[in-house]
């Protein structure tokens, strides 16, 4: 594992917590989208079926049951304990137009015709665009809160650390997966805008907010 | 490219 990898999982880790704590402490998940999240649980429950059929390490092993068990706390925050602040007439982002196609084109373009790989490639798919709804709902609110902003570049942190992991993949180990590759790519475009509005905002200590 | 060794990446 190189270094990319592995602080790109640490940031992957840091934004999934930040939002736990962020969620935990102001005992609200106001301008959070519940659906992104759902997403996010749909998406590690899928790819990571494979718990039970292939072992690859302890870091592995761990690092999945920990994201597993994160996003679904996180969802659990969101629906039911802190179900009072959700800000459910904001996040109104049609799922069925991610989910549906990405599943799709899972079936179409896949590494191998199995259950286990198709659910892998439509979490792969699903992953890139998860992060929609939740940005939706940030240019519909015009707005977004410090914390959730540091949540937002993390995220999109995590998958830049991963193109970079992948290019340096293939050059030293010759191994590159094209699927995971192309979806990774434009998941990081996703964020390109973010991460200006990030820089110029609110790393200058102002608060995240649209131009009218 | 060999999905059928898995996927080592989380």
């Amino acid at each position: 594992m190189n270094l990319f990898r592995f602080l790109g999982d640490l940031s992957h880790l840091l934004a999934i917590i930040l939002l736990l704590l962020k969620i935990w402490k102001s005992r609200s998940c106001a301008g959070i989208s519940g659906k992104s999240q759902v997403l996010f649980a749909v998406v590690f429950t899928a790819r990571y079926l494979d718990l039970f059929t292939n072992y690859i390490s302890l870091y592995n092993t761990c690092m999945k049951v920990v994201y597993i068990a994160c996003s679904f706390t996180t969802v659990w925050l969101i629906y039911s304990k802190f179900k009072a602040t959700y800000d459910g007439n904001h996040d109104t982002f049609r799922v069925e137009f991610l989910v549906v196609p990405t599943a799709i084109l899972a079936f179409l373009v896949n590494h191998d015709f199995t259950p286990l790989e198709i659910l892998w490639t439509f979490s792969i798919y699903l992953e890139s665009v998860a992060i929609l709804p939740q940005l939706f709902m940030v240019s519909k609110t015009g707005e977004a809160e410090t914390i959730t902003s540091h949540y937002l570049f993390a995220l999109g942190v995590y998958r830049t650390l991963y193109l970079f992991n992948w290019i340096w993949r293939y050059h030293f180990e010759g191994f590159f997966d094209l699927i995971a590759i192309v979806a990774g790519l434009v998941q990081t475009v996703l964020y390109c805008d973010f991460f200006y509005l990030y820089i110029t905002k609110v790393l200058k200590g102002k608060k995240l907010s649209l131009p009218a | 490219v060999e999905p059928s060794a898995g996927h080592d990446e989380l």
